[in-house]
């Protein structure tokens, strides 16, 4: 699973 | 950041730079469903409020406000400046039946039950379908001014690069997002018909 929490896109 | 994700920007900001321009310069939104516009603002302010918590760069921070400013900007113009030219006959999908599932479906299924996490999540869920307004609109007057289907034309591309974006990321940086992805995708497909009548013969002036 993706690294969650932080999502860098617009 | 990747190509694909840069032009996917580029053609979002620059969807949004040409309603701006369309509104400002014919001093008329009509063909212009204010009910989408009223959705976009939410999708933003719900996905954006992380400007406060975490900071991924300046490109991000400036384009997230930039969206912002942007979204309310065009909802100012629609409902005070320009409210004479709202075409409220035509602009009548009824968007709680939108806001709430995507609600719901934010609550359910979801990466982690945190509020800001959440309300990221309502906001993908909901800019998939945030459009339905405008094209039902565009439907109903069976029509659309050429620079409104520039608009969507570009509006609906940009979420068409971002799907190459994501395949981009899953293969050069293993990572992906399901729910961005899924949500991405259903919002592409509902351009479909729009992108076949746009490139095939300009829906304006039918």
């Amino acid at each position: 699973d993706p690294d969650q929490g932080l999502h860098d896109e617009l | 950041m990747n190509v694909f994700r840069l032009l996917g920007d580029i053609s979002h900001l620059l969807a949004i730079i040409i309603l701006l321009l369309k509104i400002w310069k014919t001093r008329s939104c009509a063909g212009i469903s204010g009910r989408s516009q009223v959705l976009f603002a939410v999708v933003y302010t719900a996905r954006y409020l992380d400007l406060f918590t975490s900071y991924i760069s300046a490109y991000n921070s400036i384009m997230k406000l930039v969206f912002l400013a942007a979204s309310y900007g065009t909802i100012y113009l629609m409902f005070i400046k320009f409210k004479a030219s709202y075409d409220h006959n035509h602009d009548t999908f009824r968007i709680e039946f939108l806001i709430l599932p995507c609600v719901l479906l934010s609550l359910l299924i979801n990466h982690e039950f945190s509020p800001l996490e959440i309300l990221w999540t309502f906001s993908i869920y909901l800019e998939s379908v945030a459009i339905l307004p405008q094209l039902f609109m565009v439907s109903k007057t069976g029509e659309a001014e050429s620079i409104t289907s520039h608009y969507l034309f570009a509006l609906g591309s940009y979420r068409a690069l971002y799907i190459l974006n994501w395949i981009y990321r899953y293969y050069a940086e293993s990572h992906y997002d399901v729910i961005a992805i899924v949500a991405g995708i259903v919002q592409t497909v509902l351009y479909c018909d729009f992108f076949y009548l746009y490139i095939t013969k300009g829906i304006y002036g039918q």
